[in-house]
């Protein structure tokens, strides 16, 4: 954002000036890299102070960023932490402050800078950073955050988007309630896309004769590539490769799903309200097949019924009528709650009630700390991951800011599962089954991705317990393009009804040739993935790890990685400064909860690649060739003839 | 579509070709007692060629009702469904599958290998045409090995020659097209006049095949075959024979 006016045509001349606001997204294969840049005059006769603030997505890495303050270039460098801040308490900026603060907005973060401007001087911001995007619901998402502040001279914002696999759809819903519309100019070719949103200072206008910037809010851009090709997409370039793997032609695994809702007093009111509403439509959408019940906690641990139950529409009926009379109060007694719930599935389980083919889930949702029973945080993950059985991934879905949400990650990523934030200040209700809806339909279990040459490695996390309808899994690593010229996989998994082996086979020119046509894909989109996912996963074992010495080598390795791939980590920091090195700014990224691969699904683990089950090894069928007796007694049409006898 | 089918006992190969039309389904193995039944549907050319249009297998169904098993190979995809529930898999993938007793193995756009535990296995090749071709279309060919075990009751197009037919071949000579010798064969009871010709066994070389010198029926397999042809329309492509 950005204090005063600008020019002539926006406003009295006696102010600083927008000159242009540029943003431009480039997603090569779900890798997003974008650059923002500013352009800004002051025109008025006193110093002013210019701010540059951009809203970036949580779990975005940025990368770099450069300043030009009149003729003076500030450039930015990845540090350790401690090194970045020795650097800048030597020579901090004058009048000139950088950093990473915590957004109030949803799943984003700001990156500001704040820079004193002398009358008459220009100056430029450029901010890069970069994102994986994941599928969500069958569709990929890129969201950018456009707050120029005030009217610009020149707003112009691109989005090229170029998938190897082919662009299914794309679509760019309005999010500026009609005020664009027609603005946004989207042109769809088979593999490639490019949606551009430039209004002209009219158009930024909030009405005819006003000076302020309708421009404020987010530019949105759905896609999803083909699939019904294949299931999976192997692409490989440049010592590394990424495999993506969303089967879509699958019957839904049963599910059996235990619901445990936080009803303690601070519950009360909008949430529960809310909570409740979900609840019923997400109860409506379970399948015959399913089994389910429902536990509510507070001090307290209810449950509906005490074992699962069918989901017909009567026992639907009755867990809706349940649920509609809780009364939020008391205390939060979650470790009780859990254990109860495991202990319904271990004994259905145990009981053979269960389909073997089903698949079994715990969804915990809750808005705060317990208070009530055990309240050890570390006590209570120790007590839910020896009970829980192996064939059991829970979800928690912390409400609000009260909550400890790094907790709830700990507690679902060690038990097969993903925690995500529901912010109480947007319709929690839709969050909630939003949420639902991507677990929902399980289509394949226990799915492991193998690469069995040698030359293959640093795989990222290559075993999921499920794989879940819209969604995708990623596996990104790297090999040897001197020794492997392709690249093999074997994806093992369980689907409704059959073992599935895949195989597939994919070599580095099949991309090369693609990459080199197109101005704007990014070649270095597999080697950031790989970062980008390797990263990710290691900050989520970070907090998993089981002694110090572990937490410690691993973060060795994530400090060394976001050094080497200039990433902005909670370990590194951004060191802003001048050729001579007098003046520096310091944007560090602020302690949050950098949960894996925010929009991640999946929280895997690695395991040592299978060789092909013996089973799916079996030769096929030997070809016994047609015995050929006898030569014809007659010469006969010569062999290239493609045709057989026909009367 | 063609037919070659090798007698192991007389060491020959007889074919016959079916002339019938886009969409009907003929039952090619019927063995209600193993519970297998193989059926296939017609797909025609994308227009005649010399006044005739040409059919091919477009869709083959695998019934295995004792594993509770359908397996639905089109030129499109592979779908199997084990009792209520289906999964689809693509032709672009190379892939194996395996519920119960039943492994199918896929060879990305080549070839499904479909095995059962009783040393039962069946192999359908996949016929990919150029697009554009203003005739020809995608097609499927089936191969099933002679060793299978089916019932003695087996039935079906190709299913019947499990129990081998005592065939004799006597005086070649020459046909009424030079190139084509032709002879009479003893068979099921009649005498049918034979051509000398050539089929194609695609499965060691997918584009121009493997020449197969045969023997070839004419009038769609009749004299050969049990009854006519149309005998073998099936209504449904999981559709048992129904047998006289």
């Amino acid at each position: 954002s950005l204090s005063g006016e600008s020019e002539e045509t926006m406003g009295d001349v006696d102010q600083v000036t927008l000159y242009s606001y540029k943003v431009r997204s480039t997603i090569t294969s779900r890798t997003a890299t974008t650059i923002i840049q500013s352009k800004v005059v002051n025109h008025s006769p006193q110093p002013q102070n210019v701010v540059f603030d951009v809203q970036i997505p949580k779990g975005a890495f940025i990368t770099n960023f450069s300043m030009t303050v009149d003729g003076t270039t500030f450039r930015s460098s990845i540090r350790e932490k401690t090194v970045g801040k020795a650097l800048y308490s030597q020579a901090r900026a004058k009048g000139k402050t950088a950093g990473l603060v915590r957004s109030k907005a949803l799943d984003m973060e700001n990156f500001k800078t704040e820079v004193n401007v002398l009358p008459g001087a220009k100056v430029q911001f450029e901010l890069h950073y970069q994102e994986a995007k994941w599928r969500k619901l069958g569709s990929y998402e890129h969201r950018l955050y456009l707050q120029p502040g005030k009217l610009a001279k020149h707003l112009e914002v691109d989005v090229w988007i170029i998938e190897p696999q082919g662009i299914r759809f794309l679509h760019v819903p309005d999010t500026f309630d009609g005020h664009f519309d027609g603005v946004p100019v989207v042109s769809k070719g088979q593999q490639k896309a490019h949606v551009s949103f430039k209004p002209t200072v009219e158009q930024q206008r909030i009405c005819p004769s006003c000076l302020e910037t309708m421009v404020d809010g987010e530019l949105v851009v759905l896609y999803d590539v083909d699939r019904e090709k294949k299931a999976g997409e192997l692409e490989v370039f440049n010592g590394y490769f990424v495999h993506f793997f969303a089967p879509e032609s699958l019957d839904p695994i049963p599910k059996n799903i235990l619901f445990v809702i936080d009803v303690s007093g601070s519950m009360w009111g909008v949430k529960m309200k809310q909570t409740v509403e979900a609840m019923k439509t997400i109860l409506d959408d379970l399948r015959a097949e399913d089994q389910f019940s429902v536990i509510d906690f507070n001090h307290n641990v209810r449950n509906w019924r005490n074992d699962l139950v069918s989901a017909t529409k009567t026992q639907v009926a009755d867990a809706k009528r349940y649920i509609e009379k809780i009364q939020p109060s008391g205390g939060t007694n979650i470790n009780e709650a859990l254990l109860r719930a495991i202990f319904i599935l271990n004994e259905a389980n145990n009981l053979g009630l269960l389909d073997p083919n089903s698949v079994s889930l715990i969804i915990l949702v809750s808005d705060g700390d317990p208070t009530v029973g055990e309240l050890k945080l570390s006590k209570i993950q120790k007590n839910v991951k020896q009970s829980i059985q192996d064939n059991i991934s829970l979800f928690s879905l912390g409400m609000g800011f009260d909550v400890d949400y790094d907790f709830l990650k700990r507690l679902s990523n060690e038990n097969r599962g993903i925690a995500q934030r529901i912010y109480g200040n947007q319709d929690t209700s839709s969050q909630l089954k939003k949420f639902y809806n991507q677990v929902s339909t399980p289509l394949l279990r226990n799915v492991q991705f193998n690469y069995p040459h040698p030359s293959v490695t640093d795989v990222t996390q290559n075993s999921f317990p499920n794989y879940f309808g819209g969604s995708e899994i990623v596996v990104a690593g790297k090999f040897d393009p001197e020794k492997l010229k392709e690249i093999q996989s074997i994806i093992t998994a369980t689907s409704a009804n059959t073992e599935l082996v895949l195989e597939t086979l994919a070599q580095m020119d099949d991309l090369e040739d693609f990459l080199s046509k197109d101005k704007h894909a990014d070649p270095d989109f597999t080697r950031k993935l790989w970062a980008y996912l390797t990263i990710n996963q290691l900050l989520a074992e970070r907090s998993l790890a089981p002694t110090a010495a572990t937490k410690r080598k691993i973060t060795k390795t994530i400090l060394q990685m976001s050094l080497e791939h200039h990433i902005v980590t909670p370990l590194t920091a951004m060191v802003i400064e001048n050729e001579a090195g007098d003046e520096r700014m310091l944007a560090d990224s602020p302690p949050q909860d950098h949960s894996c691969c925010s929009g991640a699904l999946y929280y895997g683990s690695k395991v040592p690649p299978d060789p092909i089950p013996d089973w799916a090894n079996a030769s096929p069928t030997p070809v016994v060739p047609m015995p050929v007796e006898g030569r014809v007694l007659e010469s006969t049409p010569p062999p290239h003839v493609m045709r057989v006898e026909n009367d | 579509p063609h037919f070659i089918v090798y007698l192991p006992k007389s060491q020959s190969n007889i074919c016959f070709n079916i002339d019938s039309e886009p969409g009907k389904i003929l039952n090619l193995v019927s063995d209600p007692e193993s519970g297998i039944l193989v059926n296939g549907q017609l797909v025609g050319a994308k227009k005649p060629n010399n006044g005739k249009l040409s059919t091919y297998f477009g869709k083959l169904g695998f019934y295995f009702q004792k594993e509770d098993t359908k397996i639905e190979i089109s030129t499109k995809d592979v779908t199997v469904s084990h009792r209520s529930r289906t999964s689809v898999l693509s032709w672009s993938d190379t892939a194996h599958v395996v519920n119960q007793s039943v492994l199918i193995s896929m060879k990305k756009e080549n070839a499904v290998t479909i095995t059962l535990d009783k040393g039962m296995s069946f192999s359908v090749l996949l016929h990919r045409v150029w697009k554009k071709h203003p005739i020809n279309v995608d097609f499927l060919g089936i191969y099933i090995p002679p060793t299978n075990n089916f019932s003695p009751e087996v039935h079906g197009l190709i299913g019947q020659f499990m129990q081998e037919p005592k065939i004799h071949i006597f005086n070649e000579r020459p046909g009424k097209d030079p190139q084509k010798p032709e002879a009479s064969m003893e068979v099921k009871g009649q005498t049918l006049t034979v051509s000398r010709g050539l089929q194609k066994d695609y499965r060691t070389d997918i584009v121009f095949g493997t020449d197969v010198p045969c023997w070839f029926v004419h009038n769609n397999g009749k004299g050969f075959i049990d009854g006519r042809y149309t005998d073998y329309f099936v209504p449904q492509l999981y559709s048992f024979l129904k047998r006289p």
